[in-house]
C-alpha cells in the first residue's frame, strides 16, 4: 500500500 | 476600514464555490497588495491559496492589514444571492466583528446588503517556497475535469506521468483499469483549446482522486488549468482568474511505503 502524505510532509509553518 | 469594489462580482461567486467543498472555515486577509486566503482541508492533505489582486478591483480601500475569518459555507450562501451580473463591494469597518457584501445590479435599480459576523479562525499559515517543476502541464479546465470524474468511477487514487509521448492518467480498482493519456497540441484553433507540456525530466505521481475532484469545482473560473509537478512536492493544480490573481491546489503525493 502507500500512504497519504500531507502538507506538514513538505512545507513549514511559517 | 476596508471597501472592495468588483465590478465583475461572479469572479468572486465563482471562487466561492471552488473552495468551499475543501475547507469549511477560513480567514480572508486583505492587505494594500490584494484580499488572499491560505487554508487547508481538515486532513492537512490538500491546500488551497487564493490571490486576488487590488488592481483588478474597481475600487480598493484597505486602510489597514485585516484578517477576516468566515464560514465558508455561509459566505456562498450570501453570494448565492448576488446576481451573476452584479457588482459585489465587501465592506468593514476597522474594529467591527461583521463584514457585509454589497450587491449592485448593473443598471443600479436593486442594491442588496447582506452582513454576516465574522469568526475567530486561528489558522496556520505554511511557507510554500517558488520551486522548479520537473514538468508544468497546460490543458483544457473541462478536459481535466472530465479525466478526473471519469477516473473516479474506475479507481481512488490516478497515477499522472509525464514522458516525452505526453501526460498519462492511470488508475485501477475493482473492475478493471483505466488509461488516459493527453498528447501536446498545439494546432488548434483557439489557444485556450491547446495542450502544452513542458518537461524537464520524466515524472510520476500518485494523488486521491477525491481531492483531484474537489479541485475541479474551480473550473468555472477559467478555460484553462495548469499541473505542475515534481517527484518530491505536491501538485499545484492552478486556475488563473482573470486579470486578477488565481486559485492554486496543492496535494501531497501518496508516498509508496
Amino acid at each position: 500500500g502507500s500512504l497519504q502524505g500531507t502538507m506538514y510532509n513538505f512545507y513549514e509553518n511559517c | 476600514m476596508l471597501e472592495l469594489r468588483l465590478v465583475q462580482g461572479s469572479l468572486l461567486k465563482k471562487v466561492l464555490e471552488a473552495i468551499k467543498e475543501l475547507v469549511t472555515d477560513a480567514n480572508f486577509d486583505c492587505s494594500a497588495t490584494g484580499f488572499s486566503l491560505q487554508a487547508m482541508d481538515s486532513s492537512h492533505v490538500a491546500l488551497v491559496a487564493l490571490l486576488l489582486r487590488s488592481e483588478g478591483f474597481e475600487h480598493y480601500r484597505c486602510d489597514r492589514n485585516l484578517s477576516m475569518g468566515m464560514n465558508l459555507g455561509n459566505v456562498s450562501k450570501m453570494l448565492r444571492c448576488a446576481g451573476s451580473d452584479d457588482i459585489i463591494t465587501i465592506k468593514a469597518d476597522d474594529g467591527s466583528d461583521t463584514v457585509t457584501f454589497m450587491f449592485e445590479s448593473p443598471n443600479q435599480d436593486k442594491i442588496a446588503d447582506f452582513e454576516m459576523k465574522l469568526m475567530d479562525i486561528d489558522s496556520e499559515h505554511l511557507g510554500i517556497p517558488d520551486a522548479e517543476y520537473q514538468a508544468i502541464v497546460r490543458m483544457p479546465s473541462g478536459e481535466f475535469a472530465r479525466i478526473c470524474k471519469d477516473l473516479s468511477s474506475i479507481g481512488d487514487t490516478v497515477i499522472i506521468s509525464v514522458t516525452k509521448e505526453g501526460v498519462k492518467f492511470s488508475t485501477a480498482g475493482d473492475i478493471g483499469t483505466a488509461n488516459i493519456v493527453c498528447r501536446q497540441n498545439k494546432t488548434v484553433d483557439k489557444p485556450e483549446e491547446a495542450t502544452v507540456i513542458e518537461m524537464q525530466e520524466p515524472v510520476s505521481l500518485t494523488f486521491a482522486l477525491r481531492y483531484l475532484n474537489s479541485f475541479t469545482k474551480a473550473t468555472p473560473l477559467s478555460e484553462t488549468v495548469s499541473i505542475s509537478l515534481s517527484s518530491d512536492l505536491p501538485v499545484v493544480v492552478e486556475y488563473k482568474i482573470a486579470d486578477m490573481g488565481y486559485v492554486r491546489y496543492y496535494l501531497a503525493p501518496k508516498i509508496e511505503e
